[in-house]
């Protein structure tokens, strides 16, 4: 709890002075990131201690970079649930450096239908963006109860492989110079 | 040069020209509608505060200055750069580069009743020492009559009309500004006379009108060079690694019928409270790996 806290007063502070809205000047926003990344972090290691495992959070998902899964070819994902009720048919991506032979395996055991996307080259490119994912796993939660888990295995297996996209059409819009 | 479309098995089809790449319609349970989307930019009004009307815009005030503009947003390009279609059997999409600073992911999923947009804005270029404001805009046939509705912190929503409001005489001195609403998680556009809805979700609180009937607009990102004067004493012109912030994010666009509550409640629920995920290595030697799975 008390590792649970640091993020809970970090985040009150933040509501009560307005932040991360642009309305304070850079030096106290760069504080309040400070503050935040602190209390994310804590609560990460009491999440990590909750599930009994040696369990990693990527915060650059947002632009498709987690260098855990980047430098892997065999892991664990769990996917949890904060709702209350059961969610159906949602989907999960994960960022990957090659392209080639994922497998999904789902919390039965059963291989599950996956597709590796591309990511654009403009993702890539994001200025500050580390790592050299180039590519995406994406694949479909059929169920996940309330407040429930599921833990899928991906590999690099080559057996049982997922679809990978087919570029179907390209063009240059009209005004291609 | 054909116009080309994207779909799914739940019957959800997303049309978009040959010509332009740009989107142009999209059709759900035989309901069919126009849907223009686009970027576009409204310069922010710069000024030193002295007076009212040379109140510059800033992170307190969205203030665009609608006399060069004439109230009217700038669209970035008419036509993108390039496009290309990815498919597969989870899902298909379909990726524009609209400018160097912009571009987009359009995506259908396999089952799924909303379509996917995964913008990408940034560095916003203020080259020209002019402030931008970027916003997306969702233009549709619909005939709604001046109003939409946005919610209130994801609560109610509340039916907003253009140029007024419910409890007093409203004088338009900021026609953009003065109808901006927050939107937390949705806004939505009704035709009650068809009894068709668009209803537009966002993954962050933004800012939203309807300026025109059928339209929408979000607003996605915004680099100005002239504080406001409410007290912050700095432009909201943010920077890392030398340039402009580069900002990414996605709307969830969904066509409903007279009563769209029962898609976008519980996509919003989702959306809001959204999967958490976290890693492991795995190792057959692991005893925990077992245990976890």
């Amino acid at each position: 709890l008390d590792e649970v806290f640091v993020l809970e007063e970090a985040l009150a502070v933040m509501q009560h002075h307005d932040a991360v809205s642009g309305t304070a000047k850079q030096h106290v926003t760069d504080d309040y990131a400070l503050r935040l990344s602190i209390g994310m972090n804590s609560c990460s290691s009491a999440m990590s201690s909750a599930m009994g495992g040696d369990t990693t959070f990527c915060h650059s998902l947002n632009i498709s970079s987690c260098s855990f899964t980047e430098n892997r070819t065999d892991f664990l994902v769990n996917v949890y649930n904060p709702l209350v009720r059961e969610v159906k048919n949602v989907y999960v991506r994960v960022p990957v450096v090659g392209s080639e032979g994922w497998r999904v395996v789902g919390p039965d055991g059963v291989v599950v239908e996956s597709q590796v996307v591309m990511i654009p080259l403009e993702v890539t490119r994001i200025p500050g963006r580390e790592g050299g994912a180039e590519f995406e796993v994406v694949w479909r939660v059929d169920s996940l109860l309330g407040l429930g888990w599921g833990v899928y295995r991906l590999s690099q297996s080559g057996d049982d492989a997922g679809q990978k996209s087919v570029l179907l059409r390209k063009g240059p819009g009209k005004g291609f110079s | 040069r054909e116009d080309f479309t994207i779909s799914n098995d739940v019957g959800l089809t997303v049309t978009f020209s040959g010509e332009s790449g740009l989107v142009k319609g999209i059709s759900l349970d035989g309901q069919t509608v126009d849907l223009d989307q686009n970027f576009y930019f409204y310069e922010g009004m710069s000024g030193n505060n002295s007076k009212f009307e040379f109140r510059a815009s800033g992170a307190y005030i969205f203030r665009p200055n609608v006399s060069s503009t004439s109230a009217a947003p700038t669209m970035i390009t008419s036509n993108i750069f390039s496009y290309h279609v990815y498919q597969g059997d989870l899902l298909t999409e379909v990726h524009q580069v609209f400018t160097d600073w912009v571009s987009q992911v359009v995506r259908v999923y396999k089952g799924r009743k909303e379509v996917e947009f995964e913008w990408l804005v940034g560095p916003v270029p203020v080259g020209d020492s002019i402030g931008r404001e970027i916003i997306t805009r969702y233009s549709t046939n619909l005939a709604t009559s001046a109003t939409f509705q946005t919610d209130a912190n994801g609560r109610e929503l509340l039916t907003r009309k253009r140029d007024f409001r419910p409890t007093w005489d409203y004088k338009v001195n900021e026609p953009i500004a003065g109808n901006y609403y927050p939107v937390n998680s949705r806004i939505i556009l009704q035709d009650e006379t068809n009894g068709v809805s668009l209803v537009v979700l966002n993954d962050r609180a933004q800012g939203g009108s309807s300026m025109n009937d059928g339209e929408v607009e979000l607003m996605l990102h915004r680099r100005l060079l002239f504080d406001d004067a409410f007290g912050v004493g700095e432009a909201l012109n943010e920077s890392a690694f030398g340039e402009g912030l580069v900002v990414r994010g996605r709307h969830w666009v969904i066509l409903g019928g007279k009563d769209p509550a029962p898609l976008h409640r519980p996509l919003a629920q989702e959306i809001f409270m959204d999967r958490i995920i976290s890693f492991a290595p795995y190792e057959e030697s692991n005893a925990i790996n077992p245990k976890i799975l």
